[in-house]
């Protein structure tokens, strides 16, 4: 364990709680896109599975369980207890262009053809594009709560942390997986543009809202 | 790459 992914994996739990807060505060899920959730809920239970089979830490299982169940949650208060607050005219886009590819790839493209392999590598290239809904629903709607801007800056920061554990485990530990890290690059890349915008107007009080 | 204990990281 190094900072980097110490505070990465922090900054991922804060993510999902402010979510999660959000939704059950305000009693709406407005703004937010049930099906990036539902593909987070996806990624977690096709990494997770080896949760019972493979002890590595007590952190380690316990961020898990924390995850998965963190997850489920918030896709219940969307889609079931919030339901009557969830945009779905503006949450669109069509997440089966993004599971049958990255799916495919993670047949092609894998570290060791075994079933458990297979789906944690699914669950790395679909974590990468997980997010698109909910870029996509916000460049629809032209704008984004401050509270799920910090959501999504929080979530994009973990993995841009993320990337520095990999630098730092490369150089003192030998340790390199170039299926997390290319997967982690494109995620990264993919919220620059709203990097951008969060410390352009939102760091500055601003609301975030993309030019129209 | 795996390790003996497969993946370490969340």
């Amino acid at each position: 364990m190094n900072i980097f992914r110490l505070v990465g994996d922090l900054s991922h739990l804060l993510a999902i709680f402010v979510l999660l807060l959000k939704i059950w505060k305000s009693r709406s899920c407005a703004g937010v896109s049930g099906k990036s959730q539902i593909l987070f809920a996806l990624v977690f239970i096709t990494r997770y599975l080896d949760l019972f089979t493979n002890f590595i830490s007590v952190y380690n299982s316990l961020m898990k369980v924390i995850f998965i169940a963190s997850t489920v949650a918030t896709v219940y208060l969307m889609y079931i207890k919030f339901k009557a607050t969830y945009d779905s005219n503006h949450d669109t886009f069509r997440i089966e262009f993004l599971v049958v590819p990255v799916g495919g790839l993670a047949f092609l493209v894998n570290h060791d053809f075994t079933p458990l392999e297979i789906l944690w590598t699914f669950s790395i290239y679909l974590e990468s594009v997980a997010i698109l809904p909910q870029l996509f629903m916000i460049s629809k709607t032209g704008e984004a709560e401050t509270i799920t801007s910090h959501y999504l800056f929080a979530l994009g920061s973990y993995r841009a942390l993320y990337l520095l554990n990999w630098i730092y485990r490369y150089y003192f530990e030998g340790y390199f997986d170039l299926i997390a890290v290319v997967a982690g690059c494109v995620q990264t890349i993919l919220y620059c543009d709203f990097f951008y915008l969060y410390i352009t107007k939102v760091m500055w009080g601003k609301k975030l809202s993309l030019p129209a | 790459q795996e390790n003996a204990q497969g993946h370490d990281e969340l």
